[in-house]
């Protein structure tokens, strides 16, 4: 319910990007929001004109119900395991693994925050639950071999650490780069492979691979 | 643009999206 979904929601962060429009709105607002753009505005550079917009609403109306199902089981999904990884992070006190638990909590923080669903566009609030998924998996074998953890943080870190910095600056000026955002999903998708290879990634991807990107991006 | 487009189609469905509040709030 809505109200659970509320709970799930209420410890996320402020959003990273200096002010975000939506940072202090209600999750039913976010969610009815989210709806709204998926049903009717899809195209919604196109809408120009009173007939175009009633073109869309026309188009819209039909997939109203099934876009506010897909949504609901969308952001259930990440909220729902959103909390549960929250809730085992911060019983994680170990002195030696602080860098594995600060590490995946910065991850965390900068997936879900208040208004991230309006931030974050639809393509890829879809590939959170893999994120999430992968998280989950990271945080159960970190006790079984917390030195392997921290080798594929010095890995991550090849990339993640110019990455940061130039996107912490750009949030700090409430700017958002393209491709800032672009390379941020790549480094989604190397977590993945670094930490927990059971879940796929959406494409290939390297430490490697993600210098050449970064080069051809002018960055 | 896209903000004031939201707007324009909350005014223009108050019964649908009324009928989405309802059934957010729903177990």
């Amino acid at each position: 319910t809505l109200k659970m979904l509320r709970l799930q929601y209420a410890k996320a962060p402020s959003p990273p990007l200096k002010n975000a429009p939506a940072a202090h709105r209600d999750l039913e607002d976010e969610l009815i929001a989210l709806v709204i753009d998926r049903a009717f505005l899809d195209e919604a550079d196109e809408i120009r004109d009173e007939m175009a917009f009633d073109a869309a609403l026309r188009a819209g109306r039909p997939r109203l119900h099934a876009v506010s199902q897909e949504v609901h089981e969308l952001v259930s999904n990440i909220l729902g395991q959103y909390q549960a990884i929250r809730k085992r992070l911060s019983g994680l006190t170990q002195i030696n693994w602080l860098a594995s638990t600060q590490d995946m909590q910065g991850q965390l923080d900068r997936l879900v925050f208040r208004g991230f669903l309006q931030a974050v566009p639809w393509e890829r609030l879809r590939h959170y639950p893999r994120y999430l998924r992968a998280l989950a998996l990271r945080l159960e074998k970190l006790p079984l071999d917390p030195g392997r953890d921290q080798r594929w943080i010095r890995e991550l870190q090849q990339v993640q650490e110019a990455w940061r910095e130039r996107w912490q600056v750009a949030c700090e000026k409430g700017v958002v780069d393209e491709r800032l955002e672009e390379i941020r999903w790549l480094i989604e998708e190397l977590r993945i492979s670094l930490f927990a290879q059971e879940v796929k990634t959406a494409v290939p991807v390297s430490v490697k691979r993600i210098r050449k990107r970064w080069n051809e991006l002018g960055l | 643009h896209r903000a004031g487009l939201r707007r324009l189609v909350l005014l223009a469905m108050p019964a649908e999206i009324r009928e989405l509040r309802r059934r957010l709030q729903q177990p």
